[in-house]
């Protein structure tokens, strides 16, 4: 009897579907929304313009069920996809362009995909996607997801003429429950704009309801950048693959062009401190030099700092200006630490603190965070920013207790790949290096914090005299 | 410019590792431990003896790494695999012998295969496997993962003999930090050992310390069995999955073997309610006739709760002698409640409470989670068990404060498939059926704890007069 079976991956998340969000149709219809959203604003910015998005979810009646059928319908105006595109980004997954080593929403090559399958499974209908790329042929697909399979099925396919401009519609029909899911949906839409403040979001929601979030500037933040990795805390398969794949002669040439910031001088020390020859050939390393290389690299303490600039954090500024719009707080601070590196991925944590005005205390910690702009509204107390938070005492600061203070904090990490625990991307892994930066920034920010406190309170105190 | 790329299962969970609970050396230590003995206990319980597991767990000291390098033996006296399954079960990602509707610790089919990943990606070397079926071939194998390509690549293949009795041996070398990990490990282990008190569980440890959990009863719990899909919860993609490969000449048929606990009167009910003849083919039902059908399904009421004797549950019995044993609280009770569905699954909720004692208050809430008896340690804020003791008022029972009391929580469930939020298992997402369960297993404990603190408290008042 053959014991050993095997499954594809969509088939596994499909049995396994609380991993990427969909726990219950409450849950089913945030993430359904949110995955398309965050497609959406990656297209968007992909060719650097504000981003338009247009939500529509309507709630069908539907008598045969007990169920609440809705239909999504989420527009934007990104770079579109092909008619050979649309299939494989929809009906696959592990399929992304998000797999190269640039900062972006998009990092798993599943989220469209599962919340298309998920529409699948509760209703069995097909979904549809119409897509033109610049100056290019408008597609319209019908589809459905061979889940067994992994393999997309294409029930019909149009051509709808040229467009001009780029843009994506993406529909389809699904078992939700919006009554439920309504405050975190509004929520999310809301933080997404504090972050986004140069997108256009319109939401038409299931009871008739237009949210509008207009963008307050037209300034697009500077594009990420394809990066190389950063040598520290690469691991030998990583680096097997670079080794293997490296278009350099010698093995300094390689450790230049493969790494971010490593130049001659570098290079020299590092395989000095790996006793290997400069000029050996990077496809030709046997095991024992590959390791000899790594643990030289692991062990050398004088790399330089990430570049800067192939991430796109979102400034002080502009967290503090997004802060103040949302929370008019009487006082705010943002700290943006400087670059740094955990896994060869380059990464930037900014923190804020936010106190007084239009805060009030709720009994609970007031954390909001997000990661690539994304905001992030589930397991809070499962996060790395929370640990950190927790562990930091917050009497030094003038803080008694961050429960009953009207005290809000905030914490975003824009990195080339952010360390998700969850496939749902509901909080960040406690991963040591972002824990680091976490803490520094917010011990940064409750210094000034404490600086104003101790002001006001005297202020108060003399005010009293 | 082809912007769609593709990666195989295992690169992506590389990439990802977070996801899989090897978020960083600590974690990782904990993960490949507890993923291997999880394999091992489920090998021993397929063949229905008490599992014998060894874990070993050394330091080698290595002065060219900054890391720490140890070497894993786990050893254990269950099923075994043959020469041909080796390469498969552990050298690719969703490979596994428990995609069956049968309840194990396994489910995914990858948690063994990661920890050698893990091992791999650490330390480039190879791993092991020794391994033999009853009366058969005992194999060796040397083998690596190809991570791309998620496939198997045996370095070595011996054929040491025969073997009475089977047998698993997996070795594998790996970066971690036992240190910081220990007492996770150690937690783990002797939670393991309160719900499997019919194991032997020895762990050597780094330091040369011996841990041993000697069992404490011969008696197997009941087999579970493979269980057929429960009517309710089922889903449209599974219908359909069903009636494609269904023998069954009529629809009725079809719904009588393919669902527990169908009888001709409930398939005769619902087919009437779906308005569909009872003759029809199962395999040539059109979707319009398959939604019918799925919608019949889910708005009738009266099927019958699942089989209990599919799942194999704790019992209070056990799981009160093994809180006893534990902790010697003055008061323990537990509760199994009836069996209920969630998604056409079959579970059981056990759920405990003990006060006083040995029990000390520790200003957080004490709450011990298992899932098909594996111990769950992390990210308990974030489990459904603990959403649910949160919005208990405890007031009601007598209990002022869970933070501030002598008190522990414990929650088990069994089922065919456990709804984890995590790929690395550390929590149980929010499924409406589960929680509902819990809160009705943590009333009745309360009830029983009310009734105990208020004759307690009464005799105190009486002692003081
Ligand atoms: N609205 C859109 N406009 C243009 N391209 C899109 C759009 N939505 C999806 N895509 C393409 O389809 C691919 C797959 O999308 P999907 O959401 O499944 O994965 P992802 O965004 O790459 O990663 P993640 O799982 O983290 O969301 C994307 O990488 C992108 O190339
Ligand atoms: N010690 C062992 N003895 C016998 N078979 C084993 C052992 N360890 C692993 N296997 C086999 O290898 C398969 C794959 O193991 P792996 O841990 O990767 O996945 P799983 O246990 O099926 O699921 P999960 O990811 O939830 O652990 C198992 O299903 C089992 O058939
Ligand atoms: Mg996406
Ligand atoms: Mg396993």
């Amino acid at each position: 009897e053959p014991k050993l079976s095997e499954i594809s991956a969509a088939d596994f998340f499909y049995r396994n579907r609380s991993l990427a969000g969909f726990d219950n149709p409450v849950r089913a219809t945030y993430t359904v929304i949110r995955e398309l959203v965050e497609n959406s604003l990656d297209a968007a910015e992909e060719r650097n313009v504000p981003p338009k998005i247009m939500i529509s979810l309507s709630f069908l009646r539907d008598r045969k069920t007990g169920g609440n059928l809705y239909r999504i319908i989420v527009r934007d105006n990104g770079v579109g996809l092909g008619s050979e595109e649309i299939p494989k980004a929809f009906g696959r997954v592990f399929v992304s362009s998000k797999y190269r080593l640039i900062q972006s929403r998009g990092t798993f090559g599943l989220g469209g995909t599962m919340a298309l399958l998920y529409g699948q499974i509760t209703t069995h209908r097909p979904f549809r996607v119409i897509s033109a790329r610049a100056r290019s042929t408008i597609t319209e697909v019908m589809m459905k997801i061979d889940i067994k399979k992994n393999e997309p099925v294409v029930l019909e396919k149009k051509n709808l003429g040229t467009a001009n401009n780029p843009f994506t519609v993406v529909e389809s029909y699904f078992e939700g429950d919006y009554g439920k899911a309504r405050r975190k949906i509004v929520d999310y839409l809301r933080q997404t704009a504090i972050v986004t403040p140069y997108a256009d979001i319109i939401f038409l929601d299931p009871d008739g309801v237009l949210y509008f979030f207009p963008r307050s500037t037209d300034e697009m933040p500077p594009r990420p950048k394809e990066a190389l990795y950063h040598p520290k805390g690469v691991d030998l398969e990583l680096l097997h693959r670079l080794l293997q794949r490296s278009r350099a002669n010698t093995l300094k040439g390689f450790l230049k062009t493969n790494f971010q910031r490593v130049g001659d001088k570098t290079a020299a020390e590092v395989l000095k401190l790996a006793r290997l020859p400069e000029n050996l050939n990077p496809r030709k390393l046997g095991d024992e030099e590959i390791r000899a290389l790594y643990y030289a690299i692991r062990s050398y303490d004088r790399f330089i700092a990430p570049d800067y600039t192939v991430l796109s954090p979102l400034s002080e500024r502009l967290f503090e200006e997004g802060i103040k719009k949302e929370l008019q707080p009487d006082f705010v601070r943002a700290v943006q630490r400087p670059p740094s590196v955990y896994g060869g991925h380059p990464f930037i944590v900014e923190t804020a603190i936010a106190y007084g005005g239009r805060i009030r205390p709720t009994g609970e910690i007031q954390l909001y965070r997000f990661a690539n702009r994304i905001p992030l509204l589930y397991d809070a107390a499962s996060d790395v920013s929370y640990h950190v938070v927790k562990n930091i005492n917050w009497s030094l600061y003038g803080i008694k207790s961050l429960e009953e203070e009207p005290i809000a904090l905030f914490f975003h990490i824009a990195s080339t790949k952010i360390p998700f625990k969850t496939v749902g991307k509901e909080f960040i892994a406690n991963v040591p290096e972002v824990a680091h930066e976490v803490e520094a920034g917010f011990r940064a920010c409750a210094r000034e914090l404490k600086l104003y406190l101790s002001k006001v309170r005297r202020r108060a105190l003399i005010a009293k005299k």
